[in-house]
């Protein structure tokens, strides 16, 4: 049930894009939060063996199966979270980087975030001024249970605010950005520590980029299940 | 036939600021090249930032000392030239036929000219987003490969204001970078505004078809009992003609040590 093989014919210089029939699993071990149970992780490897030549490439990734909801609260102006039907109170670390030179290592990733869950937290956030962070650092947030609040490249206080007032509409080049920010995104989406993206730090990015991030990032319809479509909770993730 | 697969470029590199580099791209990747870390070049920090260099070869002290910072020319002072280096290094790869190699950068801030054994390509604008080179058709026959990057800092650097603030004079906000390189609450202005190849670089091998950003999604049924797991790749096809493939998926589970469940 977890071994697939599937015929797929490629055009010459050509890309496609292909979707394997889905893969059943009943009752898998979930992913779950530092201090609600086990970071369930299974290796998800898929290869493409080409006729007359061999394997030709091979991609693997940790993956956990782990569903995470979250809305805003009427009643506190908060946000709650649930994961996988379980609501969750958020212990949080705010997080700027792991050294303003960019010395990024793995070794550093992975004491700094084990320090988190050491310290009972299950979420950090990472802030709009500083990186979105690196595929090592979300590694290590799979292993050790910390939920990731991922924020894009805007803040008020170059987006809107200071003295003197500063541009309020964000990047000169929104095109740009939201190249970068669709490469993230295809670069981060797979972790499962991947909790929440926002636009930004204490502002709004300007709409347009604002109205794309969030239709880019909306739940497909295929995935939102008629259980789900019931709800009337606004935001479900 | 060499192995597909990534292999991460995160040593041997050299770097020069441009401006006392009088060879072009192509004469470093050609027939000059830097012979090792002697005047102007240095080791190189590579992911890493041009500070994080000029730090590391001792030219400037750790700016998160004392304040050290405050010994270290801001890049508004300097002008952006001061802080566009040069980054050298070599790669061996000789590929076998129907093999590609591409060279992958995670990310640069702010934007670079590659130079491969002689022959430009440029790595446009955006500190956050990748650049992936096919370079298959320029790679050495004899498999030495000779790398050179020109870096160059974010285009508004900006001008940190003598009572700080928040984000300096705001300039940065213009860029899709980093935004608290001129200065935040507790953090100093980094100078070089963290220009610099500031994440992985490698070199990947792969057969005439590549597996390119896999999307994995599940969704769950019957209070978790029943889950499903939904796989969505690209595929790029490099050959010149169709490619018949076999693509497979596999996904297990570690119990204990080196048992898996598949």
């Amino acid at each position: 049930e977890h071994l697939q093989t599937r015929h797929v014919s490629i055009p010459a210089g050509k890309s496609v894009q292909y979707t394997f029939p889905e893969l059943f699993f009943y009752k898998p071990n979930l992913w779950w939060p530092n201090g609600m149970g086990k970071q369930s992780l299974y290796n998800v490897i898929i290869t493409v063996d080409v006729e007359g030549y061999g394997e030709s490439d091979s991609w693997s990734h940790l993956f956990g199966f782990r569903k995470i909801e979250s809305y805003i609260d009427s009643g506190t102006g908060g946000r709650l979270f649930k994961v996988n039907g379980q609501p969750i109170f958020i212990r949080g670390g705010n997080w700027i980087l792991s050294d303003g030179l960019l010395r990024l290592s793995r070794k550093r990733y992975k004491t700094d975030i084990k320090f988190h869950a050491d310290m009972n937290f299950n979420m950090i956030r990472c802030w709009g001024g500083g990186l979105a962070e690196r595929p090592e650092f979300y590694h290590y947030c799979d292993i050790y249970g910390l939920l990731v609040w991922q924020e894009f490249w805007i803040t008020g206080d170059v987006d809107g605010r200071g003295v003197p007032v500063s541009n309020p509409d964000g990047p000169l080049d929104h095109d740009l950005f939201l190249l970068c920010a669709r490469d993230t995104i295809k670069l981060l989406r797979n972790h499962p520590s991947l909790a929440l993206w926002v636009g930004g730090n204490e502002q709004v990015p300007p709409p347009d980029l604002n109205n794309a991030l969030k239709n880019d990032l909306k739940l497909h319809p295929y995935f939102v299940t008629s259980e789900e479509a019931g709800k009337s909770i606004q935001g479900l993730s | 036939m060499a192995e597909i697969g990534k292999i991460v470029l995160d040593s041997g590199w050299l770097a020069a600021r441009s401006t006392e580099v009088q060879l072009t791209g192509t004469q470093l990747t050609t027939t000059h090249p830097p012979s090792g870390p002697t005047s102007p070049w240095m080791e190189a920090a590579v992911p890493g930032t041009v500070l994080g260099t000029l730090v590391k070869n001792k030219v400037v002290p750790d700016p998160f000392y004392g304040l050290e910072n405050e010994t270290i020319i801001d890049i508004a002072d300097s002008g952006r030239e001061y802080y566009t280096f040069w980054f050298f290094t070599t790669f061996e790869r000789k590929l076998s036929g129907n093999q590609h190699l591409l060279l992958n950068f995670r990310a640069i801030n702010y934007s670079a000219e590659v130079y491969l054994n002689g022959h430009k390509k440029v790595l446009p604008k955006g500190m956050f987003r990748r650049h992936s080179l096919d370079v298959t058709d320029i790679l050495n026959p004899d498999g030495q490969n000779l790398l050179a990057v020109l870096v160059h800092p974010p285009d508004h650097p900006g001008e940190i204001p003598p009572e700080g603030g928040q984000g300096g004079d705001h300039e940065i906000g213009k860029d899709v970078a980093t935004q608290y390189v001129e200065g935040w609450d507790w953090i100093v202005p980094i100078r070089d505004r963290n220009t610099g190849i500031w994440d992985e670089v490698s070199i990947y091998i792969t057969g005439p078809v590549k597996i390119i950003d896999p999307h994995l999604v599940s969704t769950f049924f019957d209070g978790y009992k029943r889950v499903y797991l939904h796989a969505t790749t690209e595929l790029e096809n490099k050959s010149a003609w169709v490619a018949e493939c076999n693509l497979t998926i596999q996904v297990s589970l570690e119990l204990e040590g080196s048992i898996c469940l598949v």
